[in-house]
């Protein structure tokens, strides 16, 4: 059992450490046991340097420096062992418009890898997927599936039709 | 592998039944406030197998029973029915589609299925280890949970890794 | 003591119920004590009711819902006692645009009262401010407050100078 | 009465002496993740007596005072001074500006002023208790601590409604 999570952990950690300096540009994250020596019962810390600062707590990093670290974490795992789908709910609401672009391009790296399903509110996010999904509460207060349209710039410039969602 | 369809009944604040078929590649899900995206999230969740019903928003189970709105009454049933593409054969099932189904009774009976046919969660789990869907805990990020990689014990950022061993 | 509770209970409510109903049209929003005959120990209660919906838990309303809910208590906080300034850190994030747009209106109605710092990513709750305050992370790694601008629609359109915040 | 000036030095990410002139009406403060518009509103809640660390997301009080950057040293000091337009006479003190302020040495030892004054902790709460502001619990809205207003307990929405009576 420690054979094969020493080995999971070297992986996640290595991919944790690529993506976090995709996702921070200047800044470097690590993977480190609580306890090198009984791998057993080990825990896990993460350690992040963020370009321009110290090492510091995680809990002093700000809303959006958060859940960006927190996703380089979840796809270190599906880099890991991908999952046949990935449901994201709203991860990108406390991002800036910088960051938003980061995470639509890690999105991007890893579309081949899993199908995803991004609940957004995000235009920028709408607009690097695949097709859409429109939801709506109908009149008799139970959820309706209503359209599946393709996102405007994916259409040439003749098919982009603005349906209702 | 990936996830073909998805259908709800009775299921939080789906109805009548309400199929997703879904591709490959990248789905944004968008819609209103409280149109019923999360609760697409949630019955994915509990069709592999959530046992908690914090983690579905509810206070007890019987709370993902589509409990009426003002024209329709309460249902005593909720079904959610997954169906996972199998053509890579990843899963050790002869056929080409692998459904796996959950049922929940106002009673608080519980069926789960497989191809249809009842079998105990158990058989369920064991089937999802394989596929890399273990439970879900990675492959589903509910809204407002992403901190939770940063803000949770280090034991459970373990379980997290050795869950993509 | 008693009566002063009773006194300030009552205003609180009467403006929740009134500030719940335009940010959920259609709907309704009480407060309740939890305790009637001992108002000297008695909590407080919400209890919803939104438009084609039932009465339900307030764990089953979505995230964009129990944001727009809370700021109706908070509102009705500040119209029973305004506060010299109110500081909101990212309220309306999980907001959708119909929702967002209602937020503005919220605020509008009452920027006579108090003093608002609204931080935020949102255009739209930009556009609604007096003035803009850039805060920026200096190459130095402090904080520097950059620049204060008006935001375009209240310049006339000769004034409207894109500066860098 | 309104917030009229905010002054940082030593506090989190304000390394150097930061001062923020407010004027009346809505302000938007606005700025990429990690600029420090969320210390902004930390620093109000420190001012205003905040005891609690992690309501300003520290392990230790220690950690509101400036640990230091990639190019910069830790300071030993915090210190933020807010200074509130007294013209309309409102608290019961003759200047026509009132300012308070804290500090907090890396030894443990903290200081409250009053008119540039020392003085104790109670003599700042029970003058802001005079304005409105209590411990700012109605009037600073952290981010992410929105949902509390309707995850917290029925007494601590009690405590809510007691500070606006
Ligand atoms: N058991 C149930 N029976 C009926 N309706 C339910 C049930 N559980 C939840 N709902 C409804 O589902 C709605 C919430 O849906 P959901 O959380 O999926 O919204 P959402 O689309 O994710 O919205 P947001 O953008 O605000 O996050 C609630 O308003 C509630 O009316
Ligand atoms: N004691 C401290 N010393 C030095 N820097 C600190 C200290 N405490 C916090 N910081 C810095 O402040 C930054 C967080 O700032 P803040 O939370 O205000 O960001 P923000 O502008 O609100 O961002 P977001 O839009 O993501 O919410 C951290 O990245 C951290 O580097
Ligand atoms: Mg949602
Ligand atoms: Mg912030």
């Amino acid at each position: 059992i420690n054979d094969v999570f020493a080995d999971t952990f070297e992986k996640a950690s290595n991919h944790f450490s690529e993506i976090f300096s995709l996702l921070f540009p200047g800044g470097r994250g690590k993977l480190l046991l609580t306890n090198e020596d009984n791998t057993l019962d080990a825990g896990i810390d993460i350690e992040v340097k963020l370009e321009r600062k110290k090492f510091q707590k995680l809990s002093l990093m700000s809303g959006g420096e958060r859940a960006l670290a927190a996703l380089a974490f979840t796809f270190a795992l599906y880099a890991t062992k991908p999952t046949p789908f990935c449901i994201l709910d709203e991860v990108d609401a406390p991002l800036d418009e910088f960051n938003l672009a980061r995470f639509v391009d890690l999105i991007d790296r890893f579309r081949k890898e899993s199908q995803f399903f991004i609940i957004t509110h995000q235009q920028r996010t709408m607009s690097a997927a695949d097709i859409l999904y429109g939801v709506s509460m109908q009149a008799n207060g139970t959820t309706a599936l209503v359209s599946q349209k393709i996102p405007e710039q994916k259409l040439s410039p003749t098919e982009s039709v603005q349906e209702e969602v | 592998m990936y996830l073909k369809s998805l259908a709800a009944r009775g299921f939080k604040s789906f109805a009548d039944k309400t199929e997703i078929l879904c591709q490959q590649g990248v789905i944004a899900v968008v819609g209103p406030n409280g149109s019923g995206k999360s609760n697409i999230a949630d019955a994915v969740l509990w069709v592999l197998g959530e046992q908690s019903a914090r983690h579905l928003r509810g206070g007890s189970m019987e709370d993902v029973i589509f409990a009426g709105s003002h024209s329709r009454s309460a249902l005593g049933m909720a079904e959610v029915i997954m169906t996972l593409d199998n053509s890579s054969g990843q899963l050790p099932i002869e056929f080409t589609e692998v459904t796996i189904g959950r049922r929940l009774y106002r009673s608080g009976e519980s069926e789960y299925l497989l191809m249809g046919k009842r079998c105990r969660l158990s058989d369920i789990i064991d089937l999802l280890e394989e596929a890399g869907l273990g439970r879900g805990i990675y492959s589903v990020i509910s809204q407002g949970r992403i901190d939770e990689v940063l803000s949770g014990r280090p034991d459970e950022r373990r379980a997290l890794v050795d869950e993509a061993a």
